[in-house]
C-alpha cells in the first residue's frame, strides 16, 4: 500500500547536522535532495488520497515549482471558457488571511471566491531583470521554453479557516478586471 | 520631494529618491518611526596562509569585510497596487532584491536573489545583508534556538566562561532558524527568516544575516572539499544562485513577541495550494 515511508526516511536522514548546516560533501547533498524528491513525489501523486476525486494532484495540475514562478496550470489559456480552481489549505489552528501569488500569462483575468463573488486582485508584471536572474538557469535546466514565460503575477487575498480549505476561481475577463499595478521607475546615481 | 513612500497600509517604507536607498520605517498604527538602512556586504574568506586555518564549510574565518556597492545607475522600480507595493532593486549583476509591503500586514517582506558569487579574483565570499538603525542595543541581541526560545546573546561575552575574543565577527555569529531581534528602551526590531541562515549583531542597532557563501579552500575539518557548489548545464558550470525571504518588523518595546511566534508559524506552514480546472461556471460551492 502506498505510504510516506520514503519521505520519513529522507527527513530522518536530513536531520544529520551536516544536512542542517549545509556542510556536507557535494555528493551527499545530491543524495539528500534525491531522497527528498522521491519522498515528495510518493506522497503527492494521488497514492494516499484516492478518495479525493475532483481535486486530486494528478500530473496535469501539480505545481511544485511555484517558487520559481513556473506553474503550468495557472499559466494555461483561460480564454476557451475554462476556469482555474485553486484550493487553499491552512494547516494551522487559527484563521488566516494571506496573499496568494500565481504566475499568469494574460492580464484579462478575474478572481472569485466560492460563492461567485468577485474579489479584489492585483497584477504585478514579471520584470525581466528579476525573472532573468532567477529563472533562466532553472528553466533551461528543466527544458522549459522561454516562450511560455508568464507575464504577470496574479495576487489576491485568501481567507482560510483553521485547519480548513477555501476555494477561489480564476477565469478570463472581458476586460482587465484586476487592478493593474502602477509601475514607477526611479533612477538614482550610484554611490561610490 | 526626493523621497519615495511605499506601502498601501499602516506600514510605510521611505526611500531616498537620490540614492535609491531605504531610509525610514514608519507604522502609523503603532507610531513606531525609525531611521533605517539596508545594505549588502561580504566577508572575504581567509585562505589559511597565516595561521593554517582557512575559511570553510565548518569554520567561519573572515578576512575583512567589504561593502557591496551598486553598479552604475541604481534602479529602483516601484510597483503600486491595492493589495501590496513592491520595490525592485538590482544591486548588481548577481544580487537582486524585491521588498514588499502589504496593505493588511505590518511587516516588510524582503526577497533576495544572490548568485552566482563571483570568484574570479580568487577570493571566497560570504554574503551578508545588514539592517542598520539608530537603536541603542547595548551589545545585546536575541536569536532562536532551533525555532524554540529566543536566547540572549551578548557580543564578546559568554555567561559561562571568560571569553577571549580572537574572532570579533565569527565569535559572535549564531545560527538563525526562526529569527533574530534586538531592542532598546523604546523599540524592538525583529527579523524572521524562511530558511536557516547565519546571523549576528556586530554593531549596536544593526542586525545582519548571512544569505549565501562560496569558498575556495577546505577548512580541514573533515568535509575535504571547499564549499564551492556549482550547477552544470551542457558542460557550462556556474556557482549557485540562491533565493530566500526575510521579514522585518519594528514594534514598541514588549510588543514583538506575539508577531514573532504567530507569524513564525505561518512562515513555517504557508498555505498549501492545489489546482484543477473547470468548464464554464459549473463550480458548486464546497
Amino acid at each position: 500500500r502506498p505510504n510516506t515511508d520514503s519521505l520519513a526516511d529522507a527527513l530522518a536522514i536530513a536531520q544529520h547536522h551536516d544536512a542542517v548546516s549545509g556542510t556536507e560533501k557535494q555528493h551527499v547533498a545530491d543524495d539528500y535532495a534525491k531522497r527528498l524528491s522521491i519522498g515528495y513525489n510518493e506522497s503527492r501523486d494521488q497514492k494516499l488520497a484516492a478518495i479525493v476525486h475532483q481535486l486530486s494532484f494528478n500530473r496535469q495540475i501539480k505545481c511544485p515549482l511555484l517558487n520559481i514562478s513556473y506553474c503550468p496550470p495557472s499559466e494555461a489559456d483561460l480564454s476557451n471558457g475554462k476556469s482555474l480552481v485553486i484550493v487553499v489549505y491552512n494547516s494551522l489552528g487559527w484563521k488566516r488571511e494571506d496573499i496568494i501569488k500565481i504566475p499568469v500569462v494574460s492580464a484579462n483575468v478575474t478572481v472569485r471566491d466560492f460563492t461567485g463573488k468577485e474579489i479584489e486582485s492585483q497584477l504585478l508584471p514579471l520584470l525581466n531583470a528579476s525573472v532573468g536572474i532567477r529563472n533562466d538557469h532553472v528553466r533551461a535546466y528543466l527544458g522549459i521554453s522561454p516562450s511560455v514565460t508568464p507575464s504577470y503575477w496574479l495576487t489576491f487575498s485568501a481567507t482560510v479557516p483553521p485547519l480548513g480549505f477555501s476555494t477561489y476561481i480564476v477565469s478570463s475577463a472581458t476586460q482587465t478586471a484586476t487592478s493593474s499595478a502602477r509601475r514607477t521607475v526611479y533612477k538614482s546615481e550610484a554611490s561610490q | 520631494n526626493d523621497t519615495i513612500e511605499v506601502g498601501p497600509g499602516n506600514l510605510k517604507l521611505i526611500y531616498s529618491g537620490n540614492k535609491g536607498k531605504l531610509t525610514q520605517y514608519f507604522n502609523s498604527r503603532s507610531s513606531v518611526k525609525e531611521s533605517i538602512e539596508q545594505s549588502f556586504s561580504y566577508y572575504a574568506g581567509d585562505d589559511g596562509s597565516v595561521d593554517k586555518q582557512a575559511d570553510g564549510a565548518y569554520i567561519f574565518r573572515p578576512n575583512g569585510t567589504y561593502p557591496i556597492q551598486s553598479e552604475g545607475q541604481d534602479h529602483l522600480t516601484v510597483l503600486r497596487g491595492p493589495l501590496l507595493d513592491e520595490v525592485h532593486q538590482r544591486i548588481n549583476s548577481w544580487i537582486y532584491q524585491v521588498t514588499r509591503v502589504y496593505k493588511e500586514k505590518e511587516h516588510a517582506e524582503i526577497e533576495f536573489t544572490v548568485g552566482p558569487i563571483p570568484i574570479g579574483d580568487g577570493i571566497g565570499k560570504e554574503i551578508v545583508t545588514k539592517i542598520t538603525t539608530s537603536m541603542e542595543t547595548n551589545k545585546t541581541f536575541y536569536t532562536d534556538s532551533n525555532g524554540r526560545d529566543f536566547i540572549e546573546r551578548i557580543r564578546d561575552y559568554r555567561k559561562d566562561w571568560d571569553l577571549q575574543v580572537n574572532q570579533p565577527v565569527a565569535g559572535n555569529y549564531y545560527p538563525i532558524n526562526l529569527g533574530i531581534y534586538a531592542k532598546d528602551n523604546n523599540t524592538e526590531m525583529s527579523v524572521l527568516v524562511d530558511r536557516s541562515v547565519g546571523g549576528s549583531s556586530i554593531v549596536d542597532g544593526q542586525l545582519e544575516l548571512m544569505v549565501h557563501r562560496r569558498l575556495l579552500h577546505d577548512d580541514d575539518r573533515g568535509v575535504e572539499e571547499p564549499l564551492n557548489e556549482t550547477v552544470c548545464i551542457q558542460d557550462v558550470c556556474k556557482g549557485l544562485t540562491i533565493t530566500g525571504k526575510y521579514y522585518l518588523r519594528l514594534d514598541p518595546l514588549g510588543e514583538g513577541a506575539k508577531w514573532r511566534r504567530s507569524f513564525g508559524q505561518e512562515i513555517y506552514s504557508p498555505f498549501l495550494l492545489a489546482f484543477t480546472e473547470q468548464e464554464g461556471d459549473t463550480w458548486t460551492s464546497s
